[in-house]
């Protein structure tokens, strides 16, 4: 399981645009 | 085709549509402690998308917890200190409560986002950080 600070991160990162 | 850059100044959402944009305004905050304006800003993006993506309800419980601990509950956050009193108390209610909504922190993002058209974004079409990279 993910630590907080893990998941927040994965989460920000998700919404991120994708490299062009 | 148009550069990027140039883009970036046609508004807020197309600098953020734009990995190297992310990274240069990100650059921007840091130098006034404000980039967690933007993280969080992505943060709500994501939390939002997790719905229909993925995640048991423990992990959306555990993520909306992770957000509210990392940018509302510390007072002398720059995010907390922006964010409406109303709206805080609507987020850390519906995390006490363990109701996590996909909306839950809509409208804190719109809040962030109005403070960053109004200020910061500008700020950055003007800043050493942007001219010397166009």
């Amino acid at each position: 399981m993910d630590s907080e600070d893990d998941l927040l991160q994965k989460c920000i990162t998700s919404a991120m645009p994708k490299q062009r | 085709p148009t550069p990027p850059y140039l883009k970036w100044a046609e508004s807020l959402h197309s600098l953020l549509d734009d990995q190297d944009g992310i990274h240069l305004f990100r650059t921007f905050l840091g130098q006034e402690d404000r980039a967690d304006m933007l993280d969080f800003w992505f943060a709500c993006s994501g939390f939002r998308k997790l719905d229909s993506r993925e995640g048991s309800e423990e992990k959306k419980v555990k993520l909306a917890k992770a957000i509210y601990r990392k940018y509302i509950l510390d007072n002398g956050g720059i995010v907390s200190r922006q964010i409406k009193a109303a709206t805080k108390s609507f987020i850390r209610d519906c995390v006490l409560k363990l109701h996590v909504d996909p909306a839950m922190f809509e409208q804190a993002q719109t809040e962030i986002q109005t403070l960053m058209e109004g200020n910061s974004y500008p700020l950055f079409l003007k800043s050493d950080v942007y001219l010397e990279y166009t």
